[in-house]
């Protein structure tokens, strides 16, 4: 464990908990996107089924199922508690484009064909892109609430510390997988243009608003 | 073949 690994974990619990807490508070799901985080769940699912498989710390196991529980628990308020709040008019990004090309990639691209390793494998490509519902909602909008652009902010800094984390693993330990390296990358890079939006906007006190 | 890597990372 590194510390740009322990930064990621944690910037990626911070964004869990933000979402929760803002939608607990606000007694209200509007502006989230329903889509992406059903995606996330499904992601935390596919890939922490080794949670009986294999023991690797307690820090692992705990952190995974604070992250399915968290996943669960915004699915479960966004889709029952808050449903009268869900903005699924503006959340029609369709998914099947990004489940069905996961599932085939990860058929066709992993490390070895084992049930476990091809949803573990599905679960790194298809979290590089659940993201994409919620930002499409954003760019339907145009607008995104401080606190949804605070979440989004976090989420985005996980991959990219992880990203520095795989650097010095490669370096420090001669470790890498390419798989996650690949997907981590394109996973950062659909956030760019929302870290512009975020420092020169939400930073300096404005809500994100997009060009018209 | 290579043993299947063990999955640290979260």
């Amino acid at each position: 464990m590194n510390i740009f690994r322990l930064l990621g974990d944690i910037s990626h619990l911070l964004a869990i908990i933000i979402l929760l807490r803002k939608i607990w508070m606000s007694r209200s799901c509007a502006g989230i996107s329903g889509k992406s985080q059903l995606l996330f769940g499904l992601v935390y699912t596919t890939r922490y089924l080794d949670l009986i498989t294999s023991y690797i710390s307690l820090y692992n196991s705990v952190m995974k199922v604070v992250f399915l529980a968290a996943s669960y628990a915004t699915i479960y308020l966004m889709y029952v508690k808050f449903k009268a709040t869900y903005d699924h008019n503006h959340d029609t990004f369709r998914i099947e484009f990004l489940v069905v090309p996961a599932v085939a990639l990860a058929l066709l691209i992993n490390h070895d064909f084992q049930v476990v390793e091809i949803l573990w494998t599905f679960s790194i490509y298809l979290e590089s892109v659940a993201i994409l519902p919620q930002l499409f909602m954003v760019s339907k909008t145009g607008e995104a609430e401080s606190i949804t652009s605070h979440y989004l902010f976090a989420l985005g800094v996980y991959r990219g510390l992880y990203l520095l984390n795989w650097i010095y693993r490669f370096w420090a330990e001669d470790h890498y997988d390419l798989i996650a390296i690949v997907a981590g990358v394109v996973q950062t890079v659909l956030y760019c243009d929302f870290f512009y939006l975020y420092i020169t906007k939400v930073l300096r006190g404005k809500k994100l608003q997009l060009p018209a | 073949e290579a043993p299947p890597v063990q999955k640290d990372e979260l």
